[in-house]
């Protein structure tokens, strides 16, 4: 499920704010 | 000691809120009631006025003296009205890509939601964004229009009916919702924890491990119950009317991706932000 939302993991395992 | 515990969760995911959505209901209001020190925002409600006004959608701060500034369009071209009706969907998808951002910000800071299975995270915000996005929009609506661009910019509800279909259709079910959901009239700190509910929804398809899930629910929901007898002493069976709204949300969120299909077929220019796309995919 990670492998077909990238954006949407990344988004979560950023640390600081998320820039979109 | 329990029920301090809830004040807590419920200040917490307050102060959350506040800090990861730039326009709370209580500004939006103001703006909308013209009751803030601001300038009343620029009204779009034609393709004359979308024009004037589209280089400031998404800006955060109008640069005042271009506020009037006189256009020299007398009657908007056809072609030209396509091309300025795909620019400002555009600019709308560019939003909502940041809103999400926004939301999945808010859902990390929910105490215990960063620890439950990564696959069930993704699952609980890809279920979850577009139906807070639908209710953050609500406070910003009423029934003539919509505050856009951080309330920077109000559009009126008969031009965004006046686009060309499916643009026309797309947001007479908000305003319907929007209307009706206004009436329970929860202020920021309520729409916080309503947020974390939604997000922590255990029946979500696809979900590994539910069990976790359901208990940071429940008690995200015990907080919601206390806080809303708290707030709104006189409004009876709020808790119940509340959640009644997430079974109304999901056929609005099922509608929505279907216009979104459509309009895939139809706009050959049409590209879809990568974000909305990933969320939308095989969702309902």
């Amino acid at each position: 499920l990670t492998e077909r939302h990238k954006i949407l993991h990344r988004l979560l395992q950023d640390s600081s704010p998320a820039d979109g | 000691p329990e029920a301090a515990d809830l004040r807590a969760l419920a200040k917490h995911l307050y102060e959350s809120y506040l800090k990861n959505f730039p326009l709370t209901k209580a500004k939006a209001r103001a703006i909308l009631s013209g009751k803030t020190s601001d300038n009343a925002p620029f009204v779009v409600h034609d393709m004359k006025s979308l024009l004037e006004g589209e280089q400031f959608i998404n800006c955060r701060q109008i640069p005042r003296q271009d506020h009037h500034r006189h256009l020299n369009v007398s009657s908007v071209q056809s072609d030209l009205q396509r091309e300025v009706e795909l620019r400002f969907f555009h600019s709308c998808q560019s939003r909502s890509a940041e809103a999400v951002s926004e939301v999945t910000e808010f859902a990390k800071s929910i105490p215990g939601f960063l620890n439950l299975d990564l696959n069930d995270q993704v699952t609980l915000l890809k279920y979850a964004v577009i139906e807070v996005l639908i209710i953050m929009m609500a406070p910003l609506m009423n029934k003539d229009g919509t505050l856009i661009s951080y309330g920077q910019i109000f559009m009126t509800r008969e031009f965004l009916k006046s686009l060309r279909k499916p643009f026309s259709d797309m947001m007479e079910p908000k305003f319907e919702f929007s209307v009706k959901f206004n009436m329970l009239e929860l202020d920021d700190t309520d729409m916080a924890l309503f947020f974390a509910v939604i997000i922590l929804s255990g029946d979500r398809p696809g979900l590994l491990n539910v069990k976790p899930i359901e208990d940071l629910q429940e008690n995200v929901l015990h907080s919601l119950e206390l806080h809303l007898k708290m707030n709104h002493p006189d409004s009876l069976h709020l808790f119940a009317k509340v959640l009644q709204k997430m079974t109304d949300l999901r056929q609005i969120v099922s509608d929505h991706v279907h216009f979104i299909q459509l309009l895939k077929e139809s706009e050959i220019n049409m590209c879809l932000h990568p974000l909305l796309q990933e969320i939308m995919k095989d969702l309902y």
